[in-house]
């Protein structure tokens, strides 16, 4: 999980789409938030 | 809506401090300054970014400084 | 200004897709929708969390997109 942050925004965003998470793009100021909701969704 | 939402959208945003928006208190102004949301126009911009989804907002809003349901909701 | 921007400019943003821009054809729409900017508002969303800053916002549309100075301009 703590690899998330290695991840490409690209990847962030396929991620999130794999765990059926909504989102916008990845971008400086959302990018935390978005790594957080996947960890919660792994978790 | 609140007095102060009221007094905000009466008119343009320009360069409204953080604080000027509703549910935005001294403290939590205090914090999103720091983090360089300074003006309300860059907290809309965020808005923006998370499509307008007022549930991603409110999450982003209460990691990044803390804000509580009801004054994210504000 | 051109027509585009005009046409762009006469009314309210509201869900306009993201070709709607100025300088955002069918390529450049195509990569940024891929992005997640899939609106006019969403890009804007961007630019007033860049405060507003030309040079960033130019600097980060060519980044995330390829756009060159000129597209990025308008």
């Amino acid at each position: 999980m703590s690899t998330l942050s290695t991840k490409s925004d690209h990847e962030i965003s396929e991620l999130l789409d794999d765990y059926g998470i909504k989102h916008g793009p990845i971008v400086g100021s959302t990018r935390t938030l978005y790594e957080k909701k996947l960890k919660e969704a792994m978790a | 809506t609140s007095q102060k939402h009221r007094d905000f959208v009466a008119e343009p945003m320009a360069e409204k401090p953080v604080t000027a928006l509703a549910g935005i208190g001294d403290v939590l102004g205090k914090k999103l300054e720091e983090l360089g949301f300074d003006k309300a126009y860059v907290v809309l911009g965020q808005f923006l970014v998370l499509k307008k989804d007022v549930e991603l907002f409110t999450e982003w809003l209460k990691d990044i400084c803390g804000a509580n349901s009801r004054q994210a909701a504000s």
